[in-house]
């Protein structure tokens, strides 16, 4: 969880905030 | 069997939305496993890319990488160029959560130019936002400025105004 929290780059969480919902479906 | 392989990824995925990615792991394994018994390169490939993002959320981004690769590489093989351009747009976050910054511009720079042939300029202002914070990473400030000039003249065409 520290990993997460370093975050800073603010175009990575934008990614991860989009990634949060998607998924690959069948 | 066919059917058990779609089950397994249809629970993988609700397990992801609702944040149990250590469950999303197991039954996307499964999916998997199957995939490959009927040889379904298409399966496999959103299982890696499954696979990929729930190690994202349980913070082990080098094995995320590695399901990224497998992805990339069955994309390839199924000369899908818009699934290849996501797989380096995922692989080019990951090392930059991994502050391998000169790996994450290989594979921004790769999504970059794929989302030029595809006209998709959405994609492009994306590569070019992440490119622009690698380069300021790494202290290339001449390269960032580049980068951060064409992510705001795209921006400004799509009306992103955030």
């Amino acid at each position: 969880k520290s990993r997460m929290h370093a975050i800073q780059v603010d175009s990575v969480q934008r990614w991860m905030e989009d990634l949060r919902h998607m998924t690959e479906v069948e | 069997r066919a059917a058990q392989g779609r089950t397994h990824g249809n629970l993988g995925n609700t397990y992801y939305l609702l944040g149990n990615f250590r469950r999303a792991v197991a039954s996307h394994e499964q999916r998997l496993l199957i995939a490959k018994e009927f040889g379904d390169r298409a399966a496999q490939r959103r299982a890696y890319c499954n696979l990929g993002n729930a190690f994202i959320f349980l913070g082990e981004f080098e094995v995320a990488a590695e399901h990224y690769k497998k992805a990339l590489q069955l994309a390839r093989q199924l000369k899908d160029r818009a699934v290849e351009a996501q797989a380096c747009y995922s692989l080019g976050n990951t090392y930059t959560l991994l502050h391998d910054y000169e790996r994450a511009i290989d594979y921004h720079l790769k999504h970059l130019i794929i989302a030029q042939d595809l006209n998709d300029r959405i994609g492009e202002g994306r590569a070019c936002w992440s490119l622009g914070n690698a380069h300021t990473a790494l202290g290339n400030h001449d390269q960032a400025m580049h980068f951060a000039e064409k992510h705001l003249e795209i921006s400004k065409e799509t009306g992103d105004r955030g």
